[in-house]
């Protein structure tokens, strides 16, 4: 029965295809994962991967890694990078460029922001189906959190509580440049 | 990862060895370097959460699992990419043209949605209750009762969850350890803060869509009240009403 099952398993899938995107903003770019739902395959290898391609200025909301570690390689252009280990300490602060790579453990935050005309890696990672967990955005942990846990672990008023969680609409792509609505909610 | 870690010739019963003192609470860390915690590859936490304390939200790269040992208290995991279901309209009155009404609709603009707040589920705890939390999954803890709430949590290191080394590992998305992770070797002296505090304000502030002074706030830079602290006046979360706090239904 090998012929029908284990030979003939799909172990192909193309993952710079935009119009597949699973994160689509045509001004910023686009994210695609590929994981053991559209790939059964990688169930058995535990691993998944994910495809993005931002432009300049496009920044990729902070987040961390729920249950994998990451290996990101970059296949075009730079990025400024930074992580955040469990100590809240900056771990990394800087341009990657392509060729370059760089691991992100499990639980590490980090943000992404183009600084060339495009920006695209590869990033694999050690769960086949990898979760990630934001933390500004419309899905993000904070919007999770009832308004007074804000107020109270920041020590901030309800109402800077209020657009701390609110003020981001976006779940995984926004622009970087240009002011920020300064206390203004969008 | 450590050669011969089970080979134990005798067992001895173990009490915490570090205590992370806060502002309304403490953090009782067991050594998990003890030789049957080493061979269990588990983890033990105790959280002593004084009346009105709040234990801020934190997640772990390991599956979590506890149980409330003593006092009642309330509850919430953030699951990612789930819907904040727990949502308050109370600022609405039905067909209102009155000042409630007026400051609804400018809520309801300010937020999309209508809803004073919403967040995700919150859950009322008491003695008995266990709680599983898978990794990556931030938890917060708040005592609404007048005694201690204490939980226990058991960490599975060595399961295939936890992608990391062999420490337990909280991340902190509010607060600080001012003690830092003293049950990690070579971390005795370095302070722990909460992850914002590693990004650049400025990163914070566009992400967010706030300004740099609230930015710097997230960071809590200046605060040392650690991972448990007291809440200063009502703490209105959403929550349903317990059981026994429903009003009597009337019988036919």
């Amino acid at each position: 029965g090998l012929e029908e099952t284990i030979c003939s398993a799909r172990c192909t899938d193309n993952l710079d295809d935009p119009s597949n995107a699973d994160v689509y903003k045509p001004q910023l770019g686009y994210i695609s994962t590929l994981n053991s739902y559209d790939l059964p395959i990688l169930r058995f290898l535990r691993l998944s991967a994910l495809r993005g391609s931002i432009r300049q200025n496009a920044m990729v909301l902070p987040q961390w890694n729920a249950n994998a570690n990451a290996v990101l390689y970059v296949t075009d252009g730079e990025a400024h990078v930074q992580v955040v280990n469990d100590n809240g300490d900056r771990v990394f602060d800087g341009q990657v460029s392509q060729g370059q790579l760089l691991a992100i453990p499990q639980g590490f935050s980090v943000v992404k922001r183009a600084t060339s005309e495009q920006f695209r890696w590869i990033e694999f990672k050690t769960n086949a189906n990898a979760q990630i967990n934001t933390l500004a955005g419309r899905t993000s942990v904070m919007r999770g959190l009832p308004l007074e846990v804000i107020s109270n672990g920041y020590q901030i008023s309800l109402e800077e509580a209020r657009r701390v969680k609110f003020n981001t609409i976006e779940t995984t792509l926004t622009h970087s440049s240009g002011p920020a609505s300064y206390g203004r909610p969008r | 990862q450590f050669p011969n870690e089970c080979q134990l010739d005798q067992l001895s019963a173990l009490e915490p060895s570090h205590v992370l003192k806060a502002e309304a609470g403490r953090i009782e860390v067991w050594d998990h370097h003890a030789p049957q915690l080493r061979c269990s590859g588990v983890a033990f936490v105790r959280y002593i959460i004084e009346s009105k304390g709040l234990y801020l939200p934190s997640f772990f790269s390991t599956a979590k699992l506890s149980f409330v040992a003593k006092g009642k208290g309330l509850m919430g995991r953030v699951i990612p990419g789930c819907a904040e279901t727990f949502q308050d309209s109370s600022v609405f009155q039905p067909g209102g043209q009155g000042q409630q009404g007026q400051q609804g609709q400018g809520q309801e603009r300010q937020m999309g949605q209508g809803f004073r707040d919403m967040h995700q589920k919150v859950e009322h705890l008491r003695t008995g209750d266990t709680i599983a939390t898978p990794p990556g999954v931030a938890q917060w803890f708040y005592n609404d009762g007048n005694q201690p709430l204490v939980i226990v949590s058991v960490l599975d290191l060595a399961s295939h969850h936890n992608q990391l080394d062999r420490n337990p590992r909280p991340f902190h998305l509010a607060g600080n350890n001012p003690q830092g992770q003293v049950w990690v070797q070579g971390r005795e002296q370095q302070p722990q803060k909460n992850i914002l505090n590693g990004f650049a304000p400025e990163v914070l502030a566009k992400a967010f869509k706030i300004d740099v002074r609230t930015a710097q706030q997230l960071q809590n830079q200046q605060d040392n009240r650690g991972n448990i602290v007291r809440v200063q006046g009502p703490f209105s979360v959403i929550r349903p009403p317990l059981r026994s706090q429903r009003p009597q239904e009337e019988v036919n």
